[in-house]
């Protein structure tokens, strides 16, 4: 009767030491362990492991901290596009949402689309549609905007234009369009 | 993006995972956060996925199912699965991230080939890992 629950908060070539001083990993380590400690007090109490990793996914979803929900990162138009998706191993059954950008939570609108809708995905004007018939939190799309990320686009969009200081590593890195 | 894979005290799998998708991307492109298969996955037989990165090649990698498949059919060992699929498939490609892995009996893995991958588990056992680089 084990139990147990993993989370990941990103992956990148940005993620290096000299980013993160320690009072920044400090930041980022704590809001891991909330999610974490969100996830696992489910499952202590013998909830389903679907629970765990949505109030897990939520507690990411709301930290400016990460690129999803709150803090996400902006398309070439300055706007925020959000895409999720959840799954049951024991039932097979998945929900996913993409390009929404309107719901307070995608995680919990992929899973409003594995519990109460027939199709695995929707995407767009028509899943916000039915979220919000369906009662989920829909906030304005300026919820999501953080001045970090805003800045990370026109740094990249800047650099479009600019020769790339190749010199500097960690901006190559941040330059993933040739 | 970010991601959660946990397994309950029923021995049920579950993955998620939920994503701003990549900065500076086009209008209307999606990743393979919401692909299942791709950026996602869970099943009892074998475990629960959820990966984040450049989504375009864990698309073309249908990553999460292959690393799934490559345990259940080849009965690789979930760590040798991750390593293949990252270092193998999606590498050669010019892609790059990470995945994170919990089997049907609780173990967890992760694998990356960035500098480094926001990640932690906390299991019944009372492990707590969270780690950055």
């Amino acid at each position: 009767n084990s139990f147990a629950i993993v989370i990941h908060g990103g992956a990148g070539n940005g993620i290096v030491p000299e980013n993160l001083n320690e009072e920044k990993q400090k930041v980022y380590k704590d809001k891991l362990q909330e999610a974490l400690n969100a996830g696992y007090f489910v499952l202590e109490k013998g909830g389903k492991s679907i629970d765990a990793i949505q109030e897990a996914i939520k507690v990411l979803e709301d930290s400016p901290l990460f690129n999803a929900g709150k803090g996400a990162v902006f398309n070439s138009e300055g706007n925020q596009e959000m895409d999720a998706s959840i799954m049951d191993g024991k039932t097979l059954n998945s929900g996913a949402v993409a390009g929404i950008n309107h719901v307070k939570n995608p995680i919990l609108a992929a899973r409003m689309v594995m519990d109460s809708t027939k199709h695995v995905m929707l995407s767009g004007k028509g899943a916000e549609r039915i979220m919000e018939k369906l009662g989920l939190e829909m906030v304005d799309s300026s919820y999501f905007f953080t001045s970090n990320r805003y800045n990370q686009l026109k740094r990249l969009q800047g650099n479009q234009t600019r020769v790339v200081n190749t010199s500097n590593e960690n901006i190559l890195n941040d330059n993933k369009y040739g | 993006t970010v991601g959660a894979v946990a397994i309950d005290k029923q021995g049920n799998i579950a993955a998620g995972t939920s994503t701003g998708g990549i900065a500076n991307k086009k209008y209307g492109r999606i990743g393979d956060s919401p692909i299942i298969g791709a950026g996602t996955y869970a099943n009892n037989i074998t475990c629960g996925i959820s990966c984040t990165g450049t989504g375009e090649y864990f698309i073309r990698t249908v990553a999460a199912h292959e690393v799934s498949n490559l345990i259940q059919y080849k009965n690789t060992h979930p760590m040798e699965a991750l390593h293949e699929v990252i270092f193998n498939q999606i590498a050669p490609l010019g892609g790059e991230g990470g995945m994170i892995l919990l089997d049907k009996y609780g173990n967890v893995f992760w694998d990356f080939n960035t500098k480094g991958m926001f990640r932690g588990y906390k299991k019944s056992t009372g492990d707590n890992v969270i780690e950055i680089f």
